[in-house]
């Protein structure tokens, strides 16, 4: 007991279990059966990644997946604290830690925004965002979001900075004219700073959940000190174009909601 | 005593239905040959031998059972597992030692978190709690 061996004939520790050889009738049995469990009508086919290099928001939710697992294992713990080892800190803040303990599910959502906006000097430079929302499952309710930037350290130019940050939701879009915002969330950043930026989003994630017609999707707009707009990637805002863990995402907690529909007397 | 347990034998012989595809003959349960007894098995379901890596992120797998031996389901026309199950009883009423015992009753699950990409590359984090199975089986 204790060892086994893979399809590669290579030997793995699974605590206990044998591992041996599905024949094609027992996987395909078994891909039927975890899918049926996981409440997926079929196996997703995820655009291809790059190999074994996950971007941002798998590495954020891979986090979030080793605090539960270790959550479960500390319950374990107090049971066995002879099997007690470090763990590395979580990169996960506490507060969603709090969030992730409540959640029924979390999901991550893909940037689709294609391209920054960039307007003639009197216009404002913006750079746009946009989420997908519409597969979120039945009787699932936001109960938190998150939208999560990258920031880089500044040098050059704009080294001794602070910059204005804004984050608006677009709430309605003009062919020829700047979109209607409404400004969600301020803040005041150093040139000097690095790390991610979490905006509190889940008021307007849960309008996009239940009116996804309203789902323009958000603006960051960068000025410094003195007013001037610049653009995000001067202030070290890291973009689609920069390095896969540091991509922009979205990130939502959900519970099964609690509402029960009662038919009318 | 031992005529009656033949003619039991017998009868239940002749309930069984016979997979003639199979050419299976029931065991005899007073053989001292055990090859065939009812035993759990325990089996590491891994996400890569499916060919699933490519779009479950954690965790690489997990540890199954199933039974296999006596209290095979032959789920076939004639027998189901609730069936089975009953026949299972009317074994384990003689022969106590030698079969574990039947039960239909729910059987929760471990609670298990599952991480995955979905079509659009979003990634979702989903926790499966109170799951229970309501199959019959060698518990």
């Amino acid at each position: 007991a204790g060892s086994s061996f893979s399809v590669d004939g290579n030997v793995e520790a699974h605590a206990g279990f044998m591992h041996r050889r599905l024949r094609t009738h027992e996987k395909r049995e078994m891909q039927k059966e975890i899918l049926s469990v996981l409440g997926l009508p079929h196996r997703p086919r995820p655009h291809l990644l790059s190999q074994g290099k996950y971007n941002s928001a798998p590495l954020f939710m891979l986090d979030l997946y080793n605090t539960i697992s270790s959550e479960d294992k500390s319950q374990i713990l107090d049971r066995y604290p002879s099997m007690r080892t470090t763990q590395s800190p979580p990169l996960a803040t506490y507060q969603e830690t709090a969030f992730l303990n409540d959640a029924d599910m979390v999901m991550s959502f893909v940037n689709l925004a294609e391209y920054d906006r960039e307007f003639s000097p009197q216009r404002r430079h913006h750079k746009e965002f946009k989420f997908n929302l519409s597969q979120i499952p039945e009787g699932e309710a936001v109960t938190a979001a998150e939208f999560r930037l990258y920031k880089e350290c500044v040098s050059g130019a704009f080294r001794n900075e602070t910059f204005l940050l804004k984050v608006y939701q677009v709430v309605k879009e003009h062919p020829n004219r700047e979109a209607d915002l409404f400004l969600l969330e301020s803040r005041v950043l150093w040139a000097a700073e690095e790390g991610w930026l979490e905006f509190d989003i889940t008021a307007t994630s849960n309008l996009w959940v239940m009116s996804p017609v309203h789902n323009l999707g958000l603006q960051v707009s960068i000025e410094t000190s003195s007013g001037q707009s610049i653009g995000c990637k001067e202030a070290g805002l890291v973009g689609r174009d920069g390095a896969l863990e540091k991509q922009p995402f979205m990130v939502a907690f959900f519970k099964v909601s609690e509402v029960h529909i009662r038919s009318a007397r | 005593s031992t005529g009656g347990k033949r003619r039991q034998q017998n009868r239940n012989r002749s309930t069984q239905p016979q997979d003639a595809s199979r050419g299976s003959s029931l065991p005899d349960y007073n053989s001292s040959d055990q090859k065939t007894a009812c035993r759990k098995h325990e089996l590491y379901v891994s996400f890569r031998e499916l060919g699933w890596q490519d779009w479950i992120i954690a965790p690489d797998g997990y540890a199954a059972n199933y039974c296999d031996g006596e209290c095979s389901f032959p789920l076939n026309a004639h027998m189901n597992a609730t069936n089975h199950a009953i026949v299972q009883t009317l074994v384990h009423l003689m022969n106590p030692e030698n079969v574990p015992k039947p039960c239909c009753a729910p059987t929760k699950l471990h609670a298990i978190s599952v991480l995955y990409f979905d079509d659009n590359s979003n990634v979702i984090l989903k926790k499966y709690k109170n799951m229970v199975v309501r199959a019959c089986g060698c518990h």
